[in-house]
């Protein structure tokens, strides 16, 4: 990916191949470039990091984690690494001494269940699931029921794949998440956005349509440890002031990070 | 949006009338945007705007009476001349056909494996499905689950090395009189050297007489990356885009064809097991420019 040299050895147009390759998109990228313009800049690099890090700075990245129990519904575009992401912030969780439940809220994709099942095993952690086919709302209620019943102080929610354009399937999530208040009287603690970090400009509509859809609280960044950047969040979090909560940096149980202003930066510049 | 862009340039162009310099290269930005804007590579944006301008240039366009009309034929040209044609699966009959898919991590490889064992299976030929992905949690039930919901063949007796396996596969087809397979391979990403060998070790031992690589229409930039680091360590033969049912402009499509010379073969357009359909350059073409 493209790399930028420092202070003065990068002129305008490496600055303009930098960040479209990043994909900040174009109307960043354009209003960036004016900016040093308008202010003269010497050292567009050291401008471009200081920008990025006010947008990064401005949001409030700490999880909720108020109430018991805990509650994180996962959503996102199909294939985006909700339910590896779910099995890793069980880790998390549980190597803090939580009990975690998990409730398999994907009745739809073949062996969508078997997959996170096979996770909670390795994990010992209970899960909550029915039939393939069922209702999602049934699960997720289901579920609730249990981890109330047991006093668990996480509930992870898996939710399956689906594209911003299915207005049937965006319906189903507003659905969701008004189970989830009716069952614990109150919202999620977080209704995360899982977001593959090689996703282009639709990233951006993913973001319009799903937090129409539910109250996204924060992004799960994935596959960052690939060869993109995901640059796409900068001009994501400027513009909706969501924040990114957790990075996904490999498929192991591990491989998860809460969101790091310095890391992220330095692996993008 | 990319449409509303070109629009905006068509627009631009066709009042105009007659073309000034000026008026080609601001009709030209516009165009350029809208290509980024889809997702299109920075770098093959630059090469077809550099391309479409010297031709735009010439004197039979400026003196002309539609120029717009010119330079959007102009155009479209470029992006076709890229894209090029569908070219159909690389089946021959009364030999063993080996058909691949690779991809990066979650973009649609198990899915489509079994869409095409669907779509043989309604020509009239049959193909046995098999799992090659030893690593992500219940993949093989993934493509079992799909099998039995469809009616379609899929390998069972599944070893956990990926060469003992498909040499096992490859009996199971002989004695059986299969002669399509489709294998569904582990995601992996490009820079991983480890997995990238794996795949290369696989691809030396057999004959493939496909290795189709598998990408997630909503791929921004970095697809010409991904695409490169796949078709230096195999032969690619085409590749298909998923998710053609999201919003995506699919530049990425562009940025593939572009630095593989790979035809495209099939697009996704859903989670339902018919939902494939054969590349058609004109649609894709719409799609990205509107
Ligand atoms: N390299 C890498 N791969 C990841 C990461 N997160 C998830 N994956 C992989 O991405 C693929 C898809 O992950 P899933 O967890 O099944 O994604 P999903 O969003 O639940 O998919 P659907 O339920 O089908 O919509 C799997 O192969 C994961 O191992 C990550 O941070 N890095
Ligand atoms: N909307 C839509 N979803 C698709 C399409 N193709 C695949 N999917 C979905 O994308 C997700 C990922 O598909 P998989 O087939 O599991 O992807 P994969 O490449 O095998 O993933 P890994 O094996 O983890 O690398 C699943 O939820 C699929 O149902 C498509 O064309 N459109
Ligand atoms: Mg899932
Ligand atoms: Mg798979």
């Amino acid at each position: 990916r493209k790399i930028l040299k420092r202070k003065t050895d990068s002129t305008i147009d490496d600055i303009e191949e930098f960040l479209i390759e990043n994909n900040f998109g174009v109307e960043f990228t354009e209003h960036f470039l004016e900016e040093l313009k308008e202010n003269r800049v010497k050292d567009p690099v050291g401008f471009l990091r200081k920008k990025i890090e006010d947008i990064l700075d401005s949001v409030d990245t700490s999880l909720s984690l108020d109430g018991r129990p805990i509650v994180f519904l996962f959503v996102g575009t199909n294939g985006s690494g909700k339910t590896t992401s779910i099995a890793k912030v069980a880790y998390f969780f549980r190597n803090q001494g939580k009990k975690v439940l998990l409730i398999a809220g994907d009745t739809f994709r073949a062996a969508a269940i078997e997959q996170l099942t096979k996770w909670a095993d390795k994990l010992n952690v209970p899960i909550v699931k029915q039939q393939l086919g069922s209702d999602p709302a049934s699960v997720v209620f289901d579920g609730l029921e249990s981890a109330l019943k047991k006093k668990v102080d996480v509930v992870l929610i898996d939710s399956a794949g689906r594209v911003e354009t299915k207005k049937n399937l965006m319906n189903e999530l507003s659905k969701l998440q008004r189970v989830i208040e009716k069952k614990i009287g109150r919202s999620a603690n977080e209704v995360l956005l899982v977001l593959d970090a090689y996703t282009g400009q639709n990233a951006v509509e993913q973001v319009e349509v799903f937090t129409q859809a539910v109250n996204v609280t924060g992004i799960v960044l994935t596959k960052l440890d690939g060869s993109s950047s995901g640059g796409i969040i900068v001009p994501i979090i400027e513009r909706y002031k969501i924040p990114v909560k957790f990075i996904g940096v490999g498929e192991g149980i591990g491989d998860l990070k809460l969101f790091d202003k310095e890391f992220y930066i330095n692996q993008l510049m | 949006s990319l449409k509303n862009n070109l629009q905006k340039a068509f627009k631009f162009f066709r009042s105009k009338g007659r073309l000034s310099e000026q008026d080609i290269k601001e009709g030209l930005r516009e165009i350029r945007v809208a290509l980024l804007e889809a997702d299109v590579n920075y770098k093959i944006v630059k090469e077809v705007i550099k391309r479409v301008e010297e031709q735009a240039r010439s004197q039979k366009v400026i003196e002309s009476l539609t120029p717009a009309e010119q330079i959007i034929t102009i155009l479209y040209n470029e992006l076709v001349a890229i894209l090029g044609d569908a070219v159909p699966l690389n089946i021959v009959p009364n030999e063993t056909n080996l058909i691949m898919l690779v991809g990066l991590q979650g973009n649609g490889k198990t899915t489509t494996a079994a869409k095409l064992a669907y779509f043989l299976k309604n020509q009239g030929k049959k193909a046995l499905l098999i799992p090659f992905d030893f690593k992500r949690p219940a993949a093989k039930e993934q493509l079992v689950a799909l099998a039995e919901k469809n009616g379609l063949e899929v390998f069972r007796d599944t070893l956990i090395e990926p060469v003992p396996t498909l040499e096992k596969a490859l009996s199971y087809m002989q004695k059986n009189g299969i002669q399509i397979a489709i294998i569904d391979t582990a995601g992996r990403k490009e820079i991983d050297e480890e997995m990238m060998r794996e795949l290369s070790d696989v691809y030396a031992k057999f004959k493939f007489s496909d290795v189709l690589f598998v990408s997630d229409s909503t791929i921004g930039q970095g697809a010409l990356k991904v695409a490169k680091g796949f078709s230096e360590i195999v032969d690619l033969t085409g590749g298909i885009f998923t998710k053609f049912d999201s919003s995506a402009k699919g530049g990425a499509i562009l940025s593939f064809r572009y630095v593989t010379g790979k035809p495209i073969k099939f697009v996704g357009t859903g989670e339902k097991i018919t939902d494939l359909e054969v590349f058609y350059p004109d649609r894709v073409i719409s799609r990205i420019v509107g």
